[in-house]
């Protein structure tokens, strides 16, 4: 502020010398319009920026005293449902599919580091190489910046992000919590040809020992076929899942890293796309949109590992809108809508039906959040 | 965007299972890739 009084005093001075000797004020004062715009811009910027930080600020205070965040639609949620977000992020995706000359791709690009918390010296290749803001945002690490655990006996994180649920699924129907006094199932996150280990109310007695007969003493093929021979359809009040079932919710802000890695050696077996909306996924969403990461577009891989059954959901949002997978070049996501409404259906591929599926080690490069 | 990983993990069962699955991270934490969630150890 002190900045623009100041060139706002000096150019008033600038004028009334101008205006005592005759001089083009008028000139000078028309200048000032386009760099004035831009600092009025800059700082509406700023602003907006200081005022999201306050705010994360207030909630993660809150969340350190143990208050939780209650749901608490509000209209801007309401109008978020109305706006066509899937055209508006294909739009933002051509956008920064641009190129960008390569005298302006540091500028950019450290700009961006600096409002998002990018550390730049992990990038793979110098920023001059990144032709557009797209290749820029999925670019991928030097090697060696992500090391992971050696320890044979752990799971590591396949994204760069900040962990917002985790724990394990005990009651009737395997529910996450959104938000305070609002959850989804699992097997609506994961769709309901899910292979998730559940069992029936009646048999959880008999059943509750059972997922490491199902993984580990059978081979990786008849689970395969037990899954295929009895296609489940999940009644979330009667039935709950087996002992041992965990979930862990992780959130990339813009500027993490954007890769998804494997967090344990893995076969995908399935992959399933559910082609929704396109909802934003940042904290306030999640307070204030119902539904929000079961609606949204989102890509499933499944398969068995060495303790039992492994899922990963990405989620997509308005700027990440698509999901690349590297064990699928040819898969493509927020597609153009063909019909008004979205079907609930996703459309599923099975990536071997012998039982072997895409073998993975922990840590191997599985997919990629694209913008737009 | 949004990841939700979903798996079986050792539980520790009456009598005769050896292991147990404990998250290594809290909510709010920051993770990077390559590093434990969670791990079971022998009991």
């Amino acid at each position: 502020t002190s900045f623009i009084i100041k060139k706002l005093q000096s150019q008033a001075a600038t004028q009334a010398r101008a205006s005592l000797n005759g001089g083009s004020g008028s000139s000078q004062g028309d200048s000032f319009l386009v760099p004035g715009a831009t600092v009025a811009t800059l700082l509406m910027l700023g602003v907006l920026h200081a005022r999201r930080m306050y705010d994360e600020k207030k909630v993660k205070e809150a969340q350190g005293k143990g208050i939780e965040c209650e749901f608490q639609p509000d209209l801007k949620a309401t109008f978020l449902r109305l706006l066509p977000l899937r055209s508006i992020s294909r739009c933002w995706g051509y956008l920064t599919s641009v190129e960008i000359p390569v005298w302006l791709r540091p500028h950019i690009y450290r700009a961006w580091a600096r409002a998002f918390h990018s550390n730049l010296e992990e990038a793979a290749l110098p920023l001059e190489e990144y032709a557009s803001f797209r290749e820029f945002f999925v670019r991928s690490l030097k090697e060696g910046r992500r090391p992971v655990d050696p320890d044979p006996q752990c799971l590591v994180s396949p994204v760069d992000g900040t962990i917002l649920r985790f724990g394990e699924f005990k009651g009737p129907g395997a529910m996450i919590e959104q938000v305070k006094g609002f959850s989804y199932s699992v097997s609506s996150l994961l769709g309901a040809s899910s292979f998730l280990p559940m069992v029936a109310e009646g048999h959880m007695g008999e059943d509750v020992d059972e997922p490491k007969n199902i993984s580990t003493n059978k081979s990786k093929k008849s689970w395969w076929r037990i899954s295929m021979a009895s296609p489940k359809v999940w009644d979330p009040v009667s039935s709950r899942p087996m002992r041992g079932l965990f979930y862990c919710v992780i959130y990339l802000k813009p500027g993490d890293y954007h890769r998804i890695h494997s967090p344990v050696d893995w076969n995908i077996l399935v992959r399933r796309h559910f082609s929704g909306n396109l909802f934003p996924v940042n904290e306030r969403a999640t307070r204030t949109i119902g539904n929000l990461y079961v609606e949204n577009e989102r890509v499933v891989l499944e398969g068995p590992w060495q303790e039992g059954f492994m899922a990963i959901a990405a989620i997509g949002a308005t700027n990440i809108g698509s999901i690349e997978l590297f064990i699928e070049p040819e898969f493509r996501t927020n597609q153009p809508s063909r019909r008004l409404l979205h079907s609930k259906t996703p459309e599923e591929r099975v990536y071997d039906p012998e039982g072997v599926g895409m073998t993975l080690k922990k840590g191997d490069e599985v997919a990629a959040f694209n913008m737009g | 965007s949004t990841v939700v990983i979903v798996f079986q993990a050792p539980v520790k069962k009456n009598g005769d299972s050896l292991s147990e699955f404990k998250f290594s991270v809290k909510r709010g934490d920051r993770i990077r890739v390559g590093e434990a969630l969670g791990r079971w150890r022998e009991q």
